[in-house]
């Protein structure tokens, strides 16, 4: 069976931004 | 785009499919504020929190589109249409209703894609301020680009008096759709 991880539409969102601006520090 | 083979999908497909095209579209508005005059010059904790923010609100904008009114269908990244009743088993009801609304509004006032872009550099600086640090500087920013943007119209447009105004009363709707919709849950599925 699949497994999932949940996350909020504005997690995701932060998620991915701190990560772009930590990549580029 | 993300392969999703139609109509004998299962909603957890589609729910998936949904979910994995937030992260490109999100990556997509990081360098599309970066392209904005005068954002990186902003401090780097507020460029963040400005994304953070209205990243939402800009995809409800640029994806506007892909919301047709007249069908009640939405095309997902992928190219795939599907219709909203297909939608509504994944309990996106309210959501859509809300979105489609939105998209209809801002579509009936055909705007060109460089006004549609200056658009949405007005709707990512004008994004909440909780945690901004110098709310000046946020402020001249959203001040320049609006000018900009209500430069642009009117040049192009000058009989037509009523379409700014217009535009900025997308301003609030989309501010809506983001505080009621941003607690929604996206799945990702652990491979």
């Amino acid at each position: 069976p699949k497994t999932h991880r949940f996350m909020t539409l504005a997690d995701h969102i932060s998620h991915i931004i701190t990560q772009d601006f930590a990549r580029n520090q | 785009a993300w392969p999703v083979s139609g109509a004998e999908c299962t909603s957890q497909q589609i729910w998936e499919s949904f979910s994995q095209c937030f992260t490109p579209a999100v990556k997509e508005v990081v360098e599309f504020a970066k392209g904005i005059p005068g954002f990186q010059e902003l401090g780097q904790q507020d460029q963040v929190m400005l994304l953070k923010s209205g990243t939402f609100q800009v995809l409800m904008v640029r994806f506007c589109t892909l919301f047709n009114a007249e069908e009640r269908t939405v095309t997902f990244l992928n190219g795939q249409t599907y219709p909203l009743s297909t939608l509504r088993a994944l309990g996106m009801g309210t959501l859509l209703d809300a979105m489609f609304d939105f998209s209809e509004k801002l579509g009936s006032l055909g705007l060109e894609p460089d006004e549609m872009a200056l658009f949405m550099a007005v709707v990512l600086v004008s994004a909440d301020r909780s945690g901004i640090l110098d709310m000046q500087a946020v402020e001249q920013l959203q001040e320049g680009l609006i000018r900009a943007l209500r430069s642009l119209i009117t040049r192009r447009r000058p009989d037509e008096n009523t379409l700014f105004p217009k535009l900025l009363l997308r301003l609030p709707d989309l501010r809506t759709l983001n505080n009621m919709h941003s607690d929604k849950l996206l799945a990702f599925r652990i491979d």
